[in-house]
């Protein structure tokens, strides 16, 4: 798995996920990365990698919206200039 | 294992 650090150098994250507990995809999966984004602009986020953790939170167990909410909220808070993502190219929830 | 896979639902997509 990778951290990946992604600047608040825009507006809106730019990414979408699908997934999390009790889903096919138990993990949330990027599934789009939207240009101007910040997490575009970071560079190093790629569609089709799990998130594990953000900001050190664990997604296991986290359901669809719980999941979004927490992403949401570490884009939000003015705590911190960047959101810290880990991510896996493989599918490892299980 | 496959078939409990196959019984769960697909999930929904969020643009963050």
């Amino acid at each position: 798995s990778t951290l990946v650090r992604v600047p608040k150098s825009a507006s809106t994250l730019g990414i979408a996920i699908e997934g999390g507990a009790n889903t096919r995809q138990p993990l949330p999966r990027i599934v789009t990365i939207q240009r101007g984004g910040s997490a575009h602009n970071c560079g190093q986020l790629k569609v089709g990698q799990i998130i594990l953790e953000v900001n050190g939170v664990s997604l296991r167990g986290r359901e669809h919206r719980d999941a979004a909410r927490l992403i949401a909220e570490a884009f939000k808070t003015k705590e911190r200039d960047h959101v810290d993502f880990l991510v896996t190219e493989f599918n490892v929830a299980l | 294992v496959r078939e409990k896979r196959l019984t769960l639902p697909p999930s929904e997509i969020t643009m963050l």
